[in-house]
């Protein structure tokens, strides 16, 4: 594994988006996971619709039929990945685009421009972690976002951070040598793509440290799901 | 001059009557920067309340978290039970969590990682 990797500098995320006032980071974190791996099937990166898996997916965890994806009042990135291989994929910001409102599905078979062929979910091993990053693209991540209501910038690595998942955002990379002042040494951290406008954090993205003592800070490791696509035109 | 490796993590000294003094004049920049408009006066009382709690947290949240920088962002006038509610959305139990990563059909198959 390479010591640092970002899929930024590959070309394979899009521009930071900004999901409003709506509980739509499920289907942000989704988006972002199928831009990259359609980046690696086709070599082009295009910009996905969040909207028309608000709109549309109503997909329920098989686990928890209860719990199904609804919009702007939340939704799980596999779930919505099983949503799109049952509907063949998904259109283009630019055809269904965003606008932060739960409303009806408009969705257009025709204006797909890229399918899911298959998504796994990772193990919670950090460097599984990373193969996975490195071999598939960015991945879909939940996270405990307790911190980043008052997150500016830096490594974010609290003494004390719950597990229980709310958020879903994109890891796009990884780093091995943030300085962490307090404990006087290079930290390693994930590079994670948000969805709260570039006016948010690091430009739109938050840093969390890893490694091995460490490890699942925030719950980071824990629910990390890997997808590929297939190749349309 | 402060010790590096301890760092008191709780509420104390002089600081608290600093925040409180330079809240009002924080709160009105916040709003100038983001743009926020209130409905009414009360509302802008109310939201100027939560802002110094926020401010209380974000410095709690730097105590916690060193490595980082913590302050005022766009969501400083939201409690965090408003801030949960509109801008985070990941439905999943632990419980459920558990039990897909105990189920094979989806598990990534392991790759190597050496070399």
């Amino acid at each position: 594994l390479p010591g640092d990797f970002d899929w930024r500098d590959h070309g394979a995320v899009g521009p930071v988006k900004n999901q409003g006032s709506c509980g739509s980071c499920w289907s942000f974190s989704a988006s972002g996971a199928l831009e990259g791996a359609h980046f690696l099937a086709t070599g082009k990166l295009e910009v996905l619709s969040e909207q028309q898996m608000v709109d549309c997916d109503h997909e329920c965890d098989p686990s928890e039929p209860q719990s199904c994806d609804s919009g702007c009042n939340g939704g799980l990135m596999t779930s919505a990945f099983s949503y799109l291989m049952k509907s063949g994929g998904l259109e283009s910001e630019k055809d269904y685009p965003y606008s932060g409102r739960d409303g009806q599905c408009k969705f257009d078979k025709s204006k797909i421009v890229a399918s899911v062929q298959n998504f796994s979910v990772v193990s919670v091993d950090e460097d599984q972690i990373a193969a996975n990053l490195v071999k598939h693209g960015p991945l879909a991540i939940g996270i405990n976002a307790a911190y980043m209501q008052t997150y500016i910038g830096g490594v974010s690595c609290p003494y004390i951070c719950g597990r229980h998942l709310d958020h879903g955002v994109l890891l796009v990379g990884y780093g091995s040598s943030g300085f962490a002042p307090i404990r006087l040494k290079e930290k390693p951290y994930w590079i994670i793509k948000n969805s709260w406008g570039e006016n948010w954090g690091e430009h739109g993205y938050y840093k969390i440290c890893r490694g091995s003592n460490v490890r699942n800070k925030c719950g980071v490791d824990s629910m990390v799901s890997t997808v590929s696509a297939i190749h349309t035109s | 001059a402060e010790d590096p490796l301890i760092r008191q993590v709780v509420p104390g000294g002089g600081d608290d009557n600093d925040l409180e003094l330079n809240a009002e004049h924080h709160f009105a920049s916040f709003v100038r920067r983001f743009g926020k408009s209130y409905r009414d006066a009360d509302e802008h009382a109310y939201r100027l309340s939560v802002f110094k709690a926020n401010l209380r947290r974000a410095r709690r949240h730097q105590l916690l978290d060193p490595c980082a920088e913590h302050g005022v962002t766009k969501f400083s006038d939201l409690t965090p039970a408003e801030f949960r509610r509109t801008y985070l959305g990941l439905r999943k139990s632990r419980r459920a969590l558990l039990r897909e990563l105990g189920e094979s059909a989806h598990e990534a198959p392991v790759l190597p990682t050496d070399g």
